[in-house]
């Protein structure tokens, strides 16, 4: 089963 | 004092639902140039991005900006006491603990008032980078919907690849397999059926089925959905509200393990 990514890899906390 | 007045008041109650099912607890962020939310569901796979322009409310004030933390959930079942054309104004006082929906029939016949209590919610802003997608897909949001939903029944992830010849929506699981094909196609007479791929290369990436259905619970508020699309980034499903703005969903993809 392919893995899931998360959002916090992707986007910079403000 | 935060005031806006809609006279779509039932945009809203469909904005609600659309969100409702991915987060329980929001800020709403009430500012000169408008009404917006930015909020990640809570395993921070999917994050929503909704704004709504002030001028595209026919009355729109807001001497400070304001947040205002709702139950999503809450603020829906309120909204669901709005007969379908009426007028919505909502209404917060500055350093006040309640927000007030009014609800005005088309005839003026009957006028009712919702306060719902504010929340204290801890959001994190997230910078979303602006990034040239290598591909992107407009089409029939309903179309769009139905393949979710029905690539649901075999499995539990969708593979989008995007060719210049079109998109294939493919999925696998325990009773078989299915692909669903949409191929570029424009309608002069008809926008709203149109399928428009902008590709600058082919691009595939897969998504967990169970929130791209999540997204299309935004189906009534557009005609067209637009999926854009780059090699390991989230995919961004965008329906755009006439006049007055946008919803957009932000999902991770899934990668080989």
């Amino acid at each position: 089963t392919p893995l899931q990514n998360n959002l916090d890899e992707f986007f910079a906390l403000i | 004092m935060f005031e806006a007045r809609l006279t779509q008041g039932v945009l809203l109650r469909k904005l609600l639902d659309s969100m409702k099912d991915l987060v329980q607890d929001a800020n709403f962020d009430c500012s000169s140039t408008g009404f917006a939310l930015q909020a990640m569901d809570s395993s921070h796979v999917s994050l929503i991005h909704m704004q709504l322009r002030s001028d595209g409310f026919d009355h729109f004030r807001c001497d400070r900006n304001l947040s205002m933390g709702v139950s999503l959930n809450n603020m829906a079942k309120i909204l669901k006491c709005m007969g379908n054309d009426d007028v919505l104004t909502m209404k917060a006082e500055d350093q006040g603990d309640s927000v007030t929906f009014m609800f005005e029939s088309a005839n003026q016949e009957r006028i009712s008032d919702f306060e719902l209590k504010l929340m204290d919610i801890d959001s994190e802003q997230l910078g979303i980078p602006d990034t040239d997608y290598s591909a992107t897909v407009k089409m029939p949001s309903a179309e769009f919907a139905r393949i979710c939903k029905d690539l649901s029944t075999i499995g539990d992830t969708v593979l989008i690849a995007v060719t210049k010849d079109g998109v294939r929506f493919s999925t696998t699981g325990d009773i078989g397999s299915a692909n669903v094909t949409v191929r570029s196609h424009s309608n002069v007479d008809k926008p709203e059926e149109q399928v428009v791929i902008d590709m600058q290369e082919p691009v595939a990436l897969t998504f967990a089925l169970r929130y791209l259905n999540s997204f299309a619970k935004a189906t009534p508020l557009s005609n067209q959905v637009m999926i854009s699309m780059s090699k390991e980034l989230p995919v961004v499903v965008q329906y755009r509200i006439e006049d007055m703005g946008h919803i957009s969903y932000y999902l991770a993809p899934k990668i080989e393990d």
